[in-house]
Formats: C-alpha cells, sequence, structure tokens
C-alpha cells in the first residue's frame, strides 16, 4: 500500500458514496445513467468472486464488501424505489456494444484460461468503459448537475491515481500488471475531456454544467 | 506470484 493507491481507493469510495447520497437526497436519479450503474455493479461482481477463495486483507475484503452493496442500492435507487425520476429516455447508449467486444476480448487476452481469471480480466475490461452511458447521457442531454460533475471527477481521479501507483510499485517492488495498466491508460483517457470541462466551466463558474 | 499480488488491488 502506497499513498497513491490509498488515494485511489478513498477517491473511489468518495464518488461511490457522492451518488449515492445525491440520489437518496433529492430522491432523484435525473441526470445519472442507471446503464452505467447497472454495468460497474457488474464490474465488481465478475471481480470481487475471489472474496471466496483468497484473503488479501480485512481492509480488503470490506472495501470490496462496501463497494459491492453500494454499487447494488445505487442500481436498486434508480431500476425500483426512485424509477419515477429516472430518464430512460436519454439513457439510450447500447450496452451490447461494449459488453460483446469486452467479453470477447477477455476470452483472447488473460492471465490463465480459467473462469475466475477471465471474470476478472472482463471485469478490468468493462470498467475501462462503463462510463460511456454517463458521458452519452450528458452529451445528449447537453448538460449536468455539479453533483453529478463531482461524482465523475472523483471516480475519474481514481483510475489515474492508480496509474501513479502502478508508476510506484513498478520501481519499488518491480510490479507490472499489463492488462490492468493498459486498461486504466484506456480508462483514465476517457475522463480527460470531462476533466478539462469540470476545471474550465464547474470549478470556474458555478451550478451545472453545460455543454456549447 | 501474479495473482496473488494481483488480487490485492480493489
Amino acid at each position: 500500500m502506497n499513498i497513491f493507491r490509498l488515494a485511489g481507493d478513498v477517491s473511489h469510495l468518495v464518488a461511490i458514496i457522492i451518488l449515492f447520497l445525491k440520489i437518496w437526497k433529492s430522491k432523484s436519479c435525473a441526470g445519472i445513467s442507471g446503464k452505467s450503474q447497472v454495468l460497474f455493479a457488474l464490474v465488481f461482481t465478475s471481480r470481487y468472486l475471489d472474496l471466496f477463495t483468497v484473503f488479501i486483507s480485512a481492509y480488503n475484503t470490506i472495501m470490496k464488501l462496501v463497494f459491492l452493496v453500494l454499487s447494488y442500492a445505487t442500481v436498486y435507487l434508480i431500476y425500483m424505489r426512485f424509477r419515477g425520476s429516472y430518464d430512460s429516455e436519454n439513457d439510450s447508449f447500447r450496452v451490447e456494444f461494449l459488453l460483446v467486444p469486452v467479453t470477447g476480448l477477455a476470452f483472447l487476452e488473460n492471465y490463465a484460461f480459467t473462469p475466475l481469471e477471465i471474470l476478472w480480466t472482463f471485469s478490468i475490461f468493462l470498467e475501462a468503459v462503463a462510463i460511456m452511458p454517463q458521458l452519452f447521457m450528458i452529451t445528449k442531454t447537453g448538460e449536468a448537475e455539479s453533483i453529478t460533475t463531482h461524482y465523475l471527477f472523483f471516480l475519474g481521479l481514481y483510475r489515474a491515481l492508480y496509474l501513479a501507483n502502478w508508476v510506484w510499485r513498478y520501481h519499488t517492488e518491480g510490479f507490472f500488471d499489463q492488462i490492468a495498466v493498459v486498461s486504466g491508460v484506456v480508462q483514465t483517457i476517457f475522463y480527460c475531456d470531462f476533466f478539462y470541462l469540470y476545471v474550465t466551466r464547474v470549478l470556474r463558474g458555478s451550478g451545472k454544467m453545460s455543454l456549447p | 506470484v501474479i495473482g496473488r499480488t494481483r488480487h490485492d488491488e480493489l
């Protein structure tokens, strides 16, 4: 554990809690892509199956459980409890365009051709693109509430901090996970455009982020 | 070991 990794995990947790509390307190999921949230629940489910096979540390186990519970709770709020506020009209990204290639790639490129390894690889690849329905929705409606942009900022920051963590681990431990690093770079690139808009419009302006 | 090192990340 190094400072980048810890900051990355905290940033990830903050992002998920911001989104959950936003929906919970406002009793509305307007502007939130339910599809992205289902994909993230799928990411955690397929990655954390190792909860049943290996024990790393109490920190590791607790964080995995928290991510799983919060991701399913968020999906529940969007599709069940506050489904009246769900904007299915604008959440029209075709997730099969992500799921099919990601599944195919996980079978082709993995560390071992075993169910757990393929599912782990699937989760890493899927996470890299899971935010696309949300970004698509913002592009389509042309705006995002500032609290939604704070969520996206911390979610993007998390993987960027993991990149720093991997650079650190490479130099101190000689650790290099090609699948995670390449996907992590791709994932972070997807947020770059958003980071720019976040700094120039949300932080310097106020209220909603509207696209030109 | 590849798996063990990798699974310590979230």
